[in-house]
């Protein structure tokens, strides 16, 4: 595309049309947008973040993540989406623009590079990350239950041939490292929004264990106020709740981990597939999912914005 | 490039515990080669599983002798990722 007005959101696209997408977003919004190389992946590719500030020097933060399990595409062209209206509405929405008048938003589109580009030229059913294990014919871990956060805990495999292999030891994967050592470098992030599909859920702390989360009582009114800004514009339903009473013990997950870092506002979302198509999400229904998951993430930015800590 | 003629994804409702846990049975059967999309949780909560062709039989011989019920999702997951890909190349042609 010659310009992020020309590109087509309603499409899925290859690793190097969205890395090409952010070099444009770059270029048309200089004040605003900045690209990040925050790591490289385990098959050297780069890891990039991009950055949404209007000044002031590490400033409190929002951080959000798409695509940590490359097939589910759907939330990578979200992510594509979530960038070009945070350009467009910079200046135009009062929310947004309160936001980013006081804090930094921090998008990594694409967070397991290596798994995504797999999707595309080998097998499109593939969640894990590429990394190699001694001793194993199998590849790759799932990058969503290597982290530091009931590490090891009932909740993942040790078994590298599954789906939900946790790695040799807790950042063993360079794409969680990454994210690991940049979070703990900036020091001020103060919500942390892991994006998923599919099957319609607002999740927050725990995974690993059945304790109720200190905060659980204010994540969960956020997380009701979030989905319902999200089905106010299709009327797709979602659930809300603690990771481990929603779905399953999930150990080593994403938000686990931030919130064990104090990042109070620490959500997973796993987008819609309105029972259909499961990963399969047809293209015409990016934009539709894209629109309604944004609602979401701009009550979670408010409530942050309004509830500094 | 994996192909995935064949393969379909079975939306399983198991009702109570007892049949969450023979699902889960189902899973630890590496040799079907199946692919939890969404795995066995709760009862009530959807379990999507893609079962290769080989597996499809066996699979559901497994679940109605239990009388777990299940629906098919997706009859022909690479049906659906052809239109993807088609759908991605007129695009880029364009």
């Amino acid at each position: 595309a010659r310009s992020t007005d020309t590109f087509n959101y309603a499409t899925y696209h290859t690793l190097e049309e969205i890395y090409g997408f952010m070099d444009i977003l770059v270029a048309e919004h200089p004040q605003l947008v900045s690209k990040l190389q925050i790591g490289n992946s385990y098959e050297g590719r780069p890891i990039y973040v991009l950055k949404f500030s209007t000044g002031g020097n590490s400033r409190p933060a929002i951080w959000i993540d798409t695509g940590i399990h490359s097939r589910e595409w759907v939330t990578q062209a979200s992510g594509v989406w979530f960038a070009k209206k945070i350009t467009q509405d910079y200046g135009q929405d009062s929310t947004l623009t309160a936001i980013l008048d006081s804090m930094d938003i921090f998008l990594e589109i694409v967070t397991n590079p290596d798994g995504f580009a797999f999707t595309h030229n080998k097998n499109r059913m593939w969640r894990k990350t590429r990394s190699l294990t001694e001793g194993s014919s199998c590849v790759g871990a799932d990058p969503n239950r290597n982290w530091d956060a009931g590490f090891g805990m009932p909740g993942a495999s040790s078994n590298p041939c599954t789906e939900t292999y946790r790695g040799k030891f807790a950042n063993s994967e360079a794409e969680v490292k990454s994210i690991v050592d940049f979070v703990k470098n900036h020091g001020n992030i103060k919500a942390f929004i892991s994006i998923h599909s599919y099957s319609q859920l607002l999740l927050y702390p725990y995974g690993y264990k059945a304790e109720v989360a200190p905060d659980q009582a204010e994540l969960d009114q956020v997380a009701k106020s979030a989905v319902t800004a999200l089905s106010s514009l299709y009327g797709t339903k979602f659930r809300y709740g603690s990771i481990i009473k929603t779905i399953y013990q999930a150990s080593g997950n994403t938000i686990d981990w931030s919130y064990s870092q104090g990042i109070k506002y620490s959500f997973t979302f796993e987008l819609r597939d309105t029972g259909r198509y499961g990963f399969l999400l047809p293209a015409s229904q990016i934009v539709p999912t894209a629109r309604e998951t944004w609602l979401a993430l701009c009550a979670i930015m408010q409530h942050t914005l309004n509830h500094p800590y | 490039k994996e192909d995935f003629t064949g393969h379909q994804v079975l939306r399983i409702s198991a009702t109570d515990e007892a049949q969450v846990q023979k699902v889960k049975e189902l899973e630890d059967l590496e040799h079907l080669k199946l692919d939890f999309w969404r795995g066995p949780a709760q009862p009530g909560s959807p379990i999507d599983v893609r079962v290769p062709s080989p597996s499809t039989q066996a699979v559901k011989i497994f679940l109605e002798a239990h009388g777990i019920g299940y629906t098919t999702m997706i009859e022909d997951v690479q049906a659906l990722l052809d239109e993807e890909q088609e759908q991605m190349f007129a695009f880029r042609t364009r």
